[in-house]
């Protein structure tokens, strides 16, 4: 038994690839871990992928979820302009266009996963993927 | 050590085709 009594991990809520130091394969098979990802690892892993497409998703509204520690972010994702809402933890890293991970409480992404980020705010380019059959 | 893939990182935000 823990000496702490605390069973979950300090990520708890959150996918375990998000803590700094997690092992992340690109699509050429290149490892690189989760904090020294770059926008090119993205792009060049979903050409090579053949499936995926990169989107730019623009982040549209930021605004409280009646969730705890939760918020709904509004996306304008792609050419199409698609109005496309999630509810994420406050935590939650997304990746920014040219800036990298970014989030709505960047200390408690930092504090939770050991994870550097900036804050996310109303305007920020993200990536996010689609399949390339869907037309 | 496990070893995730690139794609678990970003979220897919397809809308739905409704049109």
């Amino acid at each position: 038994t823990s000496p702490h009594g605390s069973p979950s991990s300090p990520s708890a809520g959150l996918p375990p690839f998000f803590m700094k130091g997690s092992i992340i394969q690109l699509a050429d098979g290149e490892l690189k871990r989760v904090e020294d990802l770059r926008t090119e690892d993205f792009v060049q892993s979903a050409e090579v992928s053949g499936e995926l497409k990169i989107d730019s998703s623009t982040v549209e509204s930021i605004e409280c979820s009646r969730t705890p520690n939760a918020v709904i972010i509004q996306f304008s994702v792609g050419e199409n302009k698609a109005q496309v809402c999630v509810e994420v933890l406050v935590e939650y890293p997304f990746f920014v266009f040219g800036q990298g991970w970014s989030s709505c409480c960047p200390d408690r992404t930092t504090q939770l996963l050991a994870l550097s980020c900036a804050k996310l705010s109303v305007g920020d380019v993200c990536i996010s993927l689609t399949f390339k059959s869907l037309k | 050590v496990p070893v995730f893939p690139w794609h678990s990182l970003v979220p897919f935000l397809a809308p739905t085709q409704s049109d």
